[in-house]
């Protein structure tokens, strides 16, 4: 079973916690507000009143185990960067923080994170290509009977290329992202000259039953 | 050509007013705070500071002919409510608000908007499956660089098939669905067979770097 962390139970933080829990993933909040902590106890498996930026009381909750560490302290930049250290030091190895400006992205990715939100600009970005009715996200799960989907390469597939296994006339579906675990990339729009190996992720859209056809294959 | 207007430059209000301004959009930004005003000044149409909930202000900007309106007026949601009863006096048909809380979405939901945007939540919902590995249809706007566009056809590609154009190669684009008009019908995966014609829109995914480039063809 999974854990998580959330260190600061900004409006963000505390949704996370929430749809985490919602998961049913042990879910752990720290947050100096003790208001804070009682909103989100009901449903989160240990709640913490706490100054995060106190390395020892971070060292104490076994953060190392955690899938995935979540910070979110808002405006406080200095206490998220302190917090963003410790954690390193500690030996986090998945670690999202929530910026409040791109002043404070550069410096997060300076110092290094799995992956920086930017809950504003994200929606931003997300809301300008909908208001022009560019966004075929909204659009490709309004296609009657299709999808998309992640399929591990059936083992038939490994080492041979996109090219090669022409699913597109074969299956009638497209890999449209491959992700790669070695090295941690992820490949949009692949060519036919794409090598499979077994550790790919293959996001691959088409007809439902085109899919499940794609599915049962060994 | 599109005509959009933000009232409150707040940090998505202020990316939104950057992301349409890419896309080529008139946009017009109302804030009484001066400095907000003057951060954006260098790319969008026109920026007016002035107090929102003024009526004949917001009366004289002609809003009734912009194609949407975002209001992001942060933690002033009594302000965010004057405005969007205004601009449904005014005649606006598209309000998209920003909202900071639960209680602020349900009032704007009572009263009636075209959408709600409420950042903190939509991207704790989505980081929420990607932690879970579990939906790629979010992964796909997150992945910087990248994008899916609408696109009419150049002159150059009617009546050729996809695999006579060979975007893959040639752009380092993928046409992931194709729009067609006659019959009004939507091509999931298309084949390399597909003949295109005037009246096609191509969906197409890519970088945007290698989109703009396929944009610009005749
Ligand atoms: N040193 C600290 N230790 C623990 N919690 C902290 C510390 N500093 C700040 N916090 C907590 O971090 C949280 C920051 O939330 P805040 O509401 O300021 O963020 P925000 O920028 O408004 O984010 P959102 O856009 O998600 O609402 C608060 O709950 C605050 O109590
Ligand atoms: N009556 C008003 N007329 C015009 N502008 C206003 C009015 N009231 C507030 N504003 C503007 O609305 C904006 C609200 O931004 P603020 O930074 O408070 O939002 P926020 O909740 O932090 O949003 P974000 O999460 O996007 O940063 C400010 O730029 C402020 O000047």
């Amino acid at each position: 079973k999974k854990t998580f962390a959330i260190i600061g139970l900004s409006t963000f933080g505390q949704y996370m916690a929430r749809f985490l829990a919602e998961r049913k993933f042990d879910v752990i909040v720290v947050d100096n507000d003790e208001s804070r902590v009682e909103r989100v106890k009901s449903f989160v498996t240990k709640g913490i009143i706490a100054d995060a930026t106190d390395k020892p009381t971070l060292e104490r909750l076994g953060l190392k185990d955690a899938d995935a560490v979540i910070v979110s302290l808002g405006e406080f930049i200095d206490a998220s960067l302190l917090v963003l250290l410790y954690l390193k030091e500690i030996g986090v190895d998945e670690i999202y923080v929530k910026v409040l400006t791109e002043d404070h992205a550069k410096i997060v990715n300076l110092v290094g994170v799995t992956e920086i939100i930017f809950p504003e600009k994200d929606s931003a970005f997300t809301m300008a290509q909908r208001i022009d009715n560019c966004n075929v996200l909204d659009f490709i799960p309004l296609v009657e009977g299709y999808s998309i989907i992640d399929l591990a390469p059936p083992a038939s597939f490994s080492g041979k290329t996109l090219g090669d296994l022409d699913l597109r006339n074969k299956y009638g579906v497209q890999v449209i992202i491959i992700k790669q675990a070695t090295p941690d990339n992820v490949v949009v729009v692949p060519t036919a000259g794409h090598c499979i190996k077994q550790s790919d992720i293959l996001i691959v859209l088409g007809r439902n039953e085109d899919l499940e056809q794609l599915k049962s294959l060994e």
